[in-house]
């Protein structure tokens, strides 16, 4: 159950 | 977004700020590393070349732009500034920097994601950001007067990745996210280079003395 992407953090 | 993310940001910001103030209203930057800020900005240029590419978020896509605007502005008062630089601690700064960089670079092409340029730079981003602070650390320890505005400073970069590390713990297990190891294992390690900075820091403050570590 994955979902965002860790790319959205800064 | 969760709260210890945005507490994460907000400190890391704010240590931004801190610093922009010691270098603009006190015209000084004595006890800053040069070499842990040109790491920085070695780290977000190469963990926001997506910015032109991926749009998130308006609050995302603006504090990208402010970190990348500060961390080189930073850089150019140090180097440049005519009465800032000349504040500069140069002959104990002396950490090389491609040691830092070559290690973390050939990490990343080894251990990442996806072996793709924006993927690579992103991990080297990552694993650079975790080690960037010990030039600054380095210094530290070898200046025996840390003004109260150096010892914060420093002091909210290690609470922001510390924060992080309660958001990847929050994602996680209130948001189901997927188990991430590489901005894991070095974020923990990034937090826990502080480790001994926040002993001391924590100490002279309880104390109410003037921080000083041991060399």
């Amino acid at each position: 159950p994955s979902k965002a992407d860790m790319h959205d953090e800064l | 977004m969760n709260a210890f993310r945005l507490a994460g940001d907000m400190t890391h910001l704010l240590s931004i700020i801190l610093l922009l103030h010691k270098i603009r209203a006190m015209k000084s930057c004595a006890g800053i590393s040069l070499r842990t800020q040109e790491l920085y900005v070695i780290v977000f240029v190469t963990r926001y070349v997506d910015l032109s590419m991926k749009y998130y978020s308006f609050y995302n896509s603006i504090m990208k732009i402010v970190f990348l605007g500060t961390s080189i502005s930073i850089v150019w008062y140090m180097r440049y500034h005519k009465v800032v630089k000349q504040t500069y601690n140069k002959d104990v700064d002396t950490f090389r920097h491609i040691f830092l960089i070559l290690p973390c670079f050939v990490l990343a092409l080894l251990i990442n994601r996806a072996f793709t340029v924006i993927e690579v730079l992103w991990t080297f981003s990552l694993y650079l950001e975790a080690v960037a602070i010990l030039p600054q650390l380095v210094l530290l320890q070898r200046s025996r007067n840390i003004d109260n505005l150096t010892g914060n400073y420093v002091f909210l970069l290690g609470a922001y990745r510390a924060f992080y590390l309660l958001n990847w713990i929050y994602r996680f297990f209130i948001e189901n996210h997927q188990v991430r190891w590489i901005p894991w294992l070095s974020g923990l390690l990034q937090t826990a280079i502080y480790a001994d900075f926040f002993y001391y820091y924590i100490k002279s403050w309880k104390n109410r003395e003037k921080l000083k570590l041991p060399a």
